[in-house]
């Protein structure tokens, strides 16, 4: 099993158009490292991307650079994925 | 393995393996009304099984739902299964589902993507793609809500392989979406299809490739308000919804595309709830809720197909 510790989900709201297209640049600079799990649609709604721990400093670093507000949405996946799989032995106990 | 459905737990997520034996066994327990059809196989040679609901008739008009699309959105196949069990447990005592049942059918394929299912537990849970691979290209997996013919290859899909959303190198090239293809077509009178995703919490319909709108669109965008409308006032979750392309992005190859060009005039995408936290990680304890207020919008889609017959 792949392991997700430290990695985060951001939600980024992207105000306008313009940076929506500097959210999907990031695609092409950190190529298979930024997994959005809701891609840059239009600026009424989030972007949610998964960044591994190790893009975590450069990643937010692009964002405030180019003034884009975010949140941290899951702050640690694996966390959730061992109560994942903690809920799923139980129900199977 | 599990003995028999009622010792399944529909508040959990499950294996492969568990949803295939529950299957069998929920076959087994409700063979009046209910039968399991074997439509293909995937690209790692897995079966792939289709439920049928249906109270006699030949080729009736019939419901098309598929879960499980893309692997990781597991609350998609854990409301594809307790679905399945709503409709064996109120069809005589649902007015609405009873009279569904007279005149058509319903057909549920909860693993669309059983080898990126079986992935996601064995190796890496935030696998979206299929398992396929091909010579002298080094990376595995289209996205199979990319492959289908309607827009190929346009904008909102990806020709690099690498990419989540790669469409594959040729129309229906993914043996799982080739046979959907078959069986819909073969069939022939499909009226509803209904492919359900997460997360976002959306109801949608075509077009995903185009801006243009869909000749019933008015009629498409009444009945997804309705079934927004239901689904809402089962558990209070808030849905957006109107055509691919104008609310959410342009999206070529996908499923309800090709639906609708190939005649079925009543085609959905939702976009499962994840209350605004959780993205494809949605906690168990949120199945059936989930799966109570979709049943709803579904129930409504399919309603309005049955007084609205074509």
């Amino acid at each position: 099993q792949m392991n997700f510790t430290g990695d985060q989900v951001l939600r980024v709201l992207a105000k306008d158009e313009k940076q929506l297209s500097l959210l999907r640049d990031l695609e092409g600079l950190k190529p298979q490292k930024v997994d959005f799990w809701r891609g840059p649609a239009r600026p009424s709604l989030p972007v949610d991307m998964r960044v591994p721990f190790s893009e975590l400093n450069d990643v937010k670093a692009y964002l405030e650079a180019h003034g884009l507000a975010y949140s941290i949405m899951i702050k640690d996946i694996q966390v959730l994925l061992n109560e994942e799989r903690e809920a799923m032995a139980k129900s199977r106990r | 393995r599990e003995r028999s459905t009622n010792s399944f737990s529909y508040s959990s997520y499950h294996t492969l393996e568990e949803i295939y034996s529950w299957i069998d066994n929920f076959v087994t327990e409700h063979s009046d009304i209910v039968s399991k059809i074997h439509i293909g196989n995937s690209f790692e040679n897995r079966s792939i099984f289709v439920l049928k609901f249906s109270t006699g008739g030949f080729q009736r008009p019939a419901v098309w739902i598929d879960t499980g699309i893309h692997s990781r959105e597991w609350i998609t196949h854990a409301t594809g299964i307790w679905i399945a069990k709503k409709i064996v447990s109120v069809h005589g005592k649902d007015l609405i589902l009873t009279d569904i049942l007279k005149a058509m059918d319903i057909f549920i394929e909860i693993v669309t993507n059983p080898d990126g299912f079986a992935f996601t537990h064995s190796m890496n849970r935030l696998w979206r793609k299929n398992k396929s691979s091909r010579p002298g290209i080094f990376c595995i997996g289209v996205d199979l809500n990319r492959n289908w013919k309607s827009g190929f290859g346009g904008n909102g899909s990806n020709k690099n392989p690498c990419s989540e959303t790669y469409h594959g190198p040729w129309p229906q090239s993914e043996p799982e979406v080739a046979a959907i293809v078959k069986f819909i077509t073969h069939h022939g009178n499909f009226k509803v299809l209904i492919s359900i995703h997460s997360y976002s919490q959306m109801l949608m319909y075509p077009y995903g490739h185009s801006l243009d709108p869909v000749s019933n669109y008015e009629e498409l965008y009444d009945l997804a308000k309705d079934a927004v409308k239901a689904l809402y006032e089962v558990h209070g979750i808030k849905y957006i919804f109107g055509s691919i392309s104008t609310t959410l992005y342009v999206a070529s190859g996908i499923t309800v595309d090709w639906a609708y060009d190939t005649g079925i005039k009543y085609a959905f995408s939702f976009e499962l709830r994840d209350t605004g936290h959780y993205g494809f990680l949605l906690p168990a304890s949120q199945i059936i809720p989930t799966a109570q207020e979709t049943w709803m919008a579904i129930r409504t889609i399919m309603e309005h197909a049955l007084n609205h017959p074509y």
